[in-house]
């Protein structure tokens, strides 16, 4: 039965660059996964960009120094494939009855096709959004399970121009996307324009009922002195019956000094 | 006082949304801005469970009491803020994001952000060119009393008012945008810290996508209601 919460998946991941790889997702994630860092696959931080994995395994200088930067091909010149990445990962997961689990995303650049156990999920254009799969049904039974992730970088990276200039020539204001990438006055343009799970990866077990999405606010009287505390939460029943629920809100303080609460 | 249970009938499949009744604190520990006052944080827990099953999902977060308002000063033309009814005197900072590379860490966050907190600043404005800041940015905004302006990603440059003028009707997918948007709020909204939505920097989102983010984050009826209620106290 597995813990009731939420587990980050945030080591053990490996990275490879999608034209080195002559394998589908699903073949990825049932007969021939990648065994371990042996090219082309190399071990990659997620979260994080695919920059962040080639500059990890030494792939190429850190554009922090120097003129590094600018021995980093631009993606405007090697084409979004070049740095269109796989990401792998596996993990233990064994559910019990009533169980749920989704799959948490909570933000991909600039967007992803999953596949997990060789069933295939597409993640929506958007840098800024999450995404969560309900992933129950498509559990390896074993409880080992195989996770690929296949990153295409913004739809618009770009072309910096010679002289360079305040958002390159500004094609990438047409996704939904950071825009500093192409460089600005400030700085000097993102190779890779953060093409990557740039955020964490999470695996949350809820039983039948699941909690979405709180939203706190509060108000307050003769001033100050007397407060309320408003809170609305979306609750999903994600079993086929009608769920009996007792529904509990708390609010404690932080305890000054040494006092305990017990 | 501070717990409230509420039994509830979920029909199967049902997506529901649910209002606790409000609960009461009288003089509750207020959070300030760094350098007024502390930032009194409580912990709010809810959780669910489910006959049969036991506990079936459970959801935490630190909350301040604190009341934000900010207007446009007829005088200066500058923006004002309060807080819990005191004026601030803003000593803000711009930031872009922690890290080109978004290598970004609770660690590094917690440096950064309490380095500005000991810089005596009290607001950090997010550019629209860079990120939407993540969660535990907003903590430790929260922690060291760090008000948070946070632009949607608009930029003058990028979207008509660069040279070359570009993009003057902004991103090609205006519903993603407000997807995108939409979702964000819902990730950052109950941080104490966060003071303030901007659409963009130096520039307005096109009107159909500015219309739509001012209708989203308007104050609840329920709560103008409120503030009408107290103000005629």
């Amino acid at each position: 039965m597995a813990v009731i919460g939420k587990t980050r998946l945030d080591s053990g991941w490996l990275a490879a660059r999608s034209t080195e790889v002559n394998l589908t997702g699903v073949q990825l994630t049932t007969t021939h996964p990648p065994t371990g860092p042996s090219s082309p696959w190399m071990q990659a931080a997620v979260p994080g960009t695919v920059l962040g994995t080639l500059l990890k395994n030494n792939l190429v200088p850190d554009p922090f120094y120097g003129l590094e930067n600018e021995a980093i091909i631009d993606i405007a010149d090697s084409g979004r494939e070049y740095y269109t990445f796989w990401f792998f990962t596996t993990f233990q997961c064994k559910l019990s009855g009533s169980e749920h689990v989704d799959l948490n995303f909570r933000a991909i650049n600039y967007s992803a096709e999953v596949y997990l156990n060789g069933h295939k999920n597409v993640l929506p254009k958007g840098m800024f959004r999450r995404h969560s799969l309900d992933v129950t049904d498509i559990l390896h039974p074993n409880g080992q399970n195989m996770l690929a992730v296949l990153v295409h970088p913004p739809d618009h990276p770009g072309k910096i121009p010679p002289e360079g200039g305040q958002g390159g020539d500004h094609e990438i204001g047409k996704d939904v996307a950071a825009q500093y990438v192409e460089g600005w006055d400030w700085m000097a343009p993102i190779r890779d324009r953060n093409t990557g799970i740039w955020d964490e990866v999470s695996l949350s077990v809820t039983g039948p009922v699941k909690i979405s999405d709180p939203h706190l606010v509060s108000s307050f009287f003769d001033n100050y002195k007397r407060a309320y505390l408003h809170t609305t939460t979306e609750l999903e029943n994600r079993s086929a019956w009608v769920a009996e629920c007792l529904l509990n809100i708390q609010v404690t303080t932080e305890l000054e000094g040494r006092i305990c609460l017990v | 006082e501070h717990l409230h249970t509420q039994n509830l009938s979920i029909p199967p499949g049902a997506h529901v949304q649910y209002t606790f009744p409000p609960l009461f604190f009288y003089k509750p520990n207020l959070w300030w801005p760094n350098g007024m006052g502390k930032q009194s944080l409580y912990n709010v827990e809810i959780t669910v469970e489910v006959k049969g099953f036991g506990e079936s999902d459970s959801w935490s977060h630190l909350f301040g009491f604190r009341k934000i308002e900010s207007y446009i000063d007829n005088a200066t033309g500058g923006r004002l803020f309060k807080v819990n009814g005191h004026p601030v005197f803003i000593r803000g900072g711009n930031w872009i994001l922690s890290d080109g590379l978004l290598r970004l860490s609770k660690k590094r966050y917690k440096t950064d952000i309490k380095f500005h907190a000991d810089m005596n600043f009290n607001m950090l404005r997010c550019w629209g060119g860079g990120i939407a800041e993540r969660p535990e940015f907003y903590h430790y905004c929260d922690i060291y009393g760090l008000l948070v302006w946070q632009e949607f990603w608009i930029t003058g440059d990028c979207d008509g008012r660069g040279i070359p003028v570009s993009n003057p009707n902004g991103p090609l997918d205006h519903d993603l945008f407000m997807l995108c948007s939409r979702d964000t709020i819902k990730l950052l909204r109950n941080h104490p810290s966060l003071a303030l939505w901007v659409g963009g920097n130096e520039q307005t989102p096109p009107d159909d996508i500015n219309t739509a983010l001012k209708n989203d984050l308007k104050l609840h009826p329920y709560f103008q209601s409120l503030s009408e209620t107290r103000n005629a106290l």
